[in-house]
């Protein structure tokens, strides 16, 4: 069975989606036979990297049972990376799609039959903690928590922690914290050191690798690339940065 | 009956909770009696404004029958504008809030009883498009849905539009879109102008004040201010940006 990893958050647009993509990629490069799964439902994670659209089957096909693993989980540019889409899914729909996954055992099972040659699962998960993320946390073996570096994220990393206990004590007991993941960190900006070093101090999960606000980013998360694909080597730095996540966590997996 | 009027998005993090709190400033300033209601699970909007903490009763306890209106409205420093927190609730239970928010005729019984001597009611709403938001959809009368200025969010907005038109047949046939807003507009970034011209000429609705990204308005978020508490009048520009949309969206609703 691969390892499945879901990266999550409370707030919305911290960079989860772009953590999901760049990591996978950064796993894949290294060798591990990495799959990519888009829980969310306004998802779009990848899909230049198939070449895909919105329109091929994915997740909302296989838990429907209108496509099979071979037909929902396409294989990228990328050797050693595939994806899982969200699938077709109409907007109106979404009320539902968020019921399906969320029924129990459903998504385990869903992924149990997309998983089967792959070493490592990464979930991209819709923000909040609501039903989608507590089901993906639910079918999990690691879990990083994603948090923009700013004051406001201290008061919600406790909440946080909570509820990987209460999943870990109410449905899946093999559910670990991977680490907090500190995003969006901007080093100039004051108070910026404080909050790290408060993240440091006071919550001993947080990884040493934090993800900077930085233009490369941005751009490639307009065109929905992953930031090592930039022409020209303008996402090299940001790349290298994802290879130093992908040791971390693998050195943490291992010790776990 | 006040006039309730909801911010939504699909994506998370382009503004909402930013545009909501800031939006209620400007209307209660300019006379309106406004309440805002504060409907993400992961919610703070404007608690910085009551004193409050997510310690004080809110629409958790109200929708329970655990807090009167009187108990769960919060009087806050600026005249005319009240505020309906989103109440003391476990993260772990956020499912069950869901759940409770979206069953049918639930939130307009609620409102009812909390906006009675109000003129408007502003819903900050979590991301996406799932049950909460398709409840406060279901309930009001306006929408405006605020939309990162970037070319990824042109794919969206038909989806977000079909949302809508879907909540008017299925449900709530007075619900109206007030307006698209630009949001987090960097009119520096090479592509911006593209963007928006598209936005304009491509959907009649976008509006024609635009949220553009500075840095008093992520101060001021990180303090959980409106961005006029700023001091120093640091935020003076910004929240002259806010009088300028709430003229617009009032005009809006006048005539619609
Ligand atoms: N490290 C970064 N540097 C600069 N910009 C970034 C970075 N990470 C993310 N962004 C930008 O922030 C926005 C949100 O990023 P992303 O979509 O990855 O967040 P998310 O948490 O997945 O959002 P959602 O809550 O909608 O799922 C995007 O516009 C993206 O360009
Ligand atoms: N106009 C702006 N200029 C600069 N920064 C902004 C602006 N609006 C919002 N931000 C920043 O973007 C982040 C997200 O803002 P906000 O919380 O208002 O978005 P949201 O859509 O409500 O997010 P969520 O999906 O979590 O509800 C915050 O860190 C905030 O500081
Ligand atoms: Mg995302
Ligand atoms: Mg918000």
């Amino acid at each position: 069975m691969a390892r499945r990893l879901v990266i999550a958050s409370q707030k919305g647009g911290v960079g989860k989606t772009t953590v999901a993509l760049n990591l996978a990629v950064a796993l894949a490069e290294r060798g591990s036979r990495t799959l990519l799964v888009d829980l969310d439902p306004q998802g779009a994670v990848g899909l230049s990297l198939a070449k895909a659209d919105t329109e091929l089957p994915g997740l909302a096909e296989l838990l429907m049972g209108q496509a099979t693993p071979e037909e929902a989980v396409l294989v990228t540019r990328l050797a050693g990376l595939s994806l899982l889409p969200r699938g077709r899914l109409d907007a109106t729909d979404v009320p539902s799609f968020e019921e399906e996954v969320s029924r129990p055992g459903v998504l385990a099972e869903t992924l149990e039959s997309a998983e089967a040659a792959c070493d490592i699962v990464i979930m991209d998960t819709p923000s909040g903690l609501g039903r989608v993320t507590t089901a993906a946390l639910t079918a999990a073996e690691f879990a990083v928590l994603a948090f923009q570096t700013e004051s406001l994220a201290l008061r919600s990393i406790g909440q946080g922690l909570r509820v990987l206990e209460h999943i870990q004590t109410a449905g899946n007991p093999r559910l670990q914290l991977l680490g907090i993941l500190p995003t969006l960190v901007e080093r100039e900006r004051p108070g910026t050191h404080a909050v790290l070093s408060e993240m440091w101090n006071g919550f001993p999960d947080t990884l040493e690798t934090v993800i900077p606000r930085t233009e490369a980013f941005a751009h490639a998360s307009t065109l929905g690339v992953p930031v090592g694909f930039l022409g020209g080597g303008a996402g090299a730095p940001e790349a290298r940065r994802f290879e130093l996540l992908a040791d971390e966590l693998e050195a943490r997996m291992n010790r776990l």
